[in-house]
């Protein structure tokens, strides 16, 4: 563990409970996608199946068992809580369709298989960073649409978003540090991708929080 | 596992 990974960790964990509290605190679902919840919980579970198979820690499991349930909570709290529930606009969520996400990701894990050897749970691993890269794209839209961005639904996506970048310097670390350290290419690149994709949010939300006003994103 | 893949994060 390094305070790279914790930090990001945190900022994950952070991320969302932050969602969790716009849910609770507005009743109101308008400029969330459930689209990418749907994703990360795809992400979560599929990344996690070693919950059964390896102990790490109880840090490690704590942390994966949060990420499945919150994220099933949010879930849950958009499609089948009221008020909620009818806050929800699908009709704004329809940038991907989830099988256009899904199937490219478990191609080219199975693409990875080839190169790998193949194993059920990096099978399974594997799709889970592919997804994950692109899980985001969807609440990204979402925003675009909606143009003026709720302060909690920003700061969701800034933790997110500082999640992957935290990430990106923790590999660097682990391998200065880490004797035998092995380098995962496919997830370097997963994770380059994903954080690259919240660079433009990051230089809008900056600017609104240098200029103290109202968030929202340029036509 | 064959691919040393770092299950360790998350």
């Amino acid at each position: 563990m390094n305070i790279f990974r914790l930090v990001g960790d945190l900022c994950h964990l952070a991320s969302i409970l932050l969602l969790l509290l716009k849910l609770r605190a507005s009743k109101n679902a308008s400029g969330i996608s459930l689209k990418t919840q749907e994703l990360f919980l795809a992400v979560f579970v599929c990344r996690y199946l070693d919950l059964f198979t390896t102990f790490y820690s109880v840090y490690n499991s704590v942390m994966k068992v949060l990420y499945i349930a919150l994220t099933a909570l949010i879930i849950h709290m958009m499609r089948a809580q009221s008020p909620i529930r009818g806050t929800y606009d699908a009709s704004q969520d329809t940038f991907l369709h989830v099988k256009y996400a899904v199937a490219p990701c478990a191609a080219l894990a199975a693409l990875t298989m080839l190169v790998q050897g193949f194993d059920v749970r990096d099978l399974f691993w594997n799709f889970s960073i592919y997804l994950e890269a692109i899980a985001i794209v969807p609440q990204l839209i979402v925003l675009q649409r909606y143009r003026e961005v709720e302060n909690l639904t920003g700061h969701y996506i800034f933790f997110l978003g500082a999640y992957r970048a935290l990430y990106i310097l923790n590999w660097i670390y682990r391998s200065f540090h880490e004797r035998g350290y092995k380098h995962h290419y496919v997830v370097y690149f997963a994770g380059i991708v994903q954080t690259a994709l919240y660079v433009d949010f990051f230089y809008y939300y900056a600017i609104s929080k240098y200029r103290g006003g109202k968030f929202s994103l340029p036509s | 596992s064959s691919s040393d893949a770092p299950h360790d994060e998350l």
